[in-house]
């Protein structure tokens, strides 16, 4: 199964 | 202070339309070079950048640079005040607490101004990496949104291929399934039409389509829409604008 994950689990956050 | 010009209001309409589902408060910074915005949707699944480039609007002046703090539902409402023909100004003075839009009407000799609040907003920013993207597929934005409208019916996700055979999107929920699959092609008459892939590898990545389908809300401003992925990555999605772009990074869904 997939999962949502955000964002900032990709990026680097500022 | 700001002082920005377009001969259209229904420019910066459609620019709203494209973002208000996905955004509530952000703020636009405004330098000599433009209007640009950078901001996560609420649930931190979709990143929205926009970019509005002086040489887009009839009329651009910006001393210094000013930031807006809007409300972007608030925005919208104003602006259905306008008509799409209106010649819309926007402005705001130095340290100013308000947005003013004005819609002038040339031939009607009608002139409407809207004070718009603007607000502090606390920001959160993503540090977005410079990317070599596997794969890039440029074609019709109407036929994305057309395509992950219909797999919609049959799923919440759908799984995006590209190979060298073309893109390939499909669903599979509890009534069955379905795909389509795009060869790349030239359409010389309608060159919107066209499907062109570059690809270094072949990429698979499944994506939500509730928030796919926000992003496709941008397709009143492109004829074509330029998708990018790289494996276990966010793709890039991008409409691009006379002078400037709409452009969402967009949180692929991961297998456990």
């Amino acid at each position: 199964d997939s999962s949502q994950k955000p964002l900032s689990a990709f990026f680097g956050g500022s | 202070m700001l002082e920005a010009k377009l001969d259209a209001a229904s420019q910066l309409k459609k620019i709203v339309e494209a973002i208000r589902d996905m955004l509530g408060e952000c703020n636009i910074e405004c330098n000599e070079t433009g209007l640009a915005l950078q901001s996560l949707d609420k649930s931190h699944i979709v990143l929205v950048s926009l970019l509005l480039g002086s040489d887009g609007f009839s009329e651009y002046r910006c001393d210094r640079g000013v930031t807006l703090g809007l409300n972007i539902n608030s925005l919208a409402t104003v602006l259905r005040c306008a008509n799409n023909d209106d010649i819309l100004t926007l402005r705001s003075e130095d340290r100013a607490n308000e947005l003013i839009l004005t819609f002038e009407d040339s031939k009607a000799d009608r002139i409407s101004e809207f004070n718009l609040r603007l607000m502090d907003i606390d920001q959160e920013y993503l540090a977005i990496p410079e990317t070599e993207y596997a794969a890039t597929v440029v074609m019709s934005a109407a036929v994305l949104q057309r395509t992950l409208r219909d797999l919609s019916a049959l799923s919440e996700a759908v799984t995006i291929e590209i190979d060298k055979e073309g893109i390939r999107f499909s669903a599979e929920g509890d009534l069955g399934k379905g795909s389509t699959h795009f060869k790349p092609c030239v359409d010389m008459e309608n060159a919107e039409n066209s499907i062109n892939i570059t690809l270094s590898e072949p990429v698979s990545l499944s994506f939500n389509l509730q928030y796919f389908s926000n992003i496709t809300k941008a397709s009143s401003l492109s004829s074509t829409v330029t998708l990018q992925m790289t494996a276990g990555m966010p793709a890039q999605i991008e409409y691009k604008l006379p002078s400037g772009h709409v452009r969402y990074y967009f949180a692929p869904k991961i297998e456990d």
